[in-house]
C-alpha cells in the first residue's frame, strides 16, 4: 500500500527532525 | 507529568522554528533550520507537510504540538 509506506516514511522523517532538535538542545551549552 | 514535559518541549521547539515570534511557522522558517539541523531541505519540507494537518501553509502551535506529542509518546512507549 503506497499510502501506508508514505505515512511510515513521514513518521521516520518527523522522528529524525525531533531527535535532531533534541540533540541540538542538549548538545549546546 | 509526561504531558507537561511534552508541552514544554513542544513550546521550546516551536520557538526554535518561529525565530521571529510570529506565532506560526511558515515553510521558509522550516527551511532555515537546514543550517542548524542535519536534515535536507527535502526532509524539512516533508516534516512541514506532515505537521501542517490542514495544508494551509502555516504551522500553528496546536498543529506542531499535536505532531510532537505523537513522536514524544511513541518514544516513551
Amino acid at each position: 500500500d503506497p499510502n501506508m509506506k508514505a505515512g511510515a516514511t513521514s513518521e521516520g522523517v518527523l522522528a529524525n527532525f525531533f531527535n535532531s532538535l533534541l540533540s541540538k538542545k542538549t548538545g549546546s551549552p | 507529568p509526561g504531558q507537561l514535559d511534552m508541552l514544554k518541549k513542544a513550546q521550546e521547539f516551536f520557538q526554535t522554528c518561529d525565530t521571529e515570534g510570529k506565532g506560526f511557522i511558515a515553510k521558509k522558517d522550516m527551511q532555515r533550520l537546514h543550517n542548524e539541523l542535519p536534515l535536507s531541505l527535502e526532509d524539512l519540507e516533508d516534516v512541514f507537510d506532515t505537521l501542517d494537518a490542514d495544508g494551509n501553509g502555516f504551522l500553528t502551535p496546536e498543529e506542531f504540538t499535536s505532531g510532537f506529542s505523537h513522536f514524544f509518546f511513541s518514544q516513551n512507549n
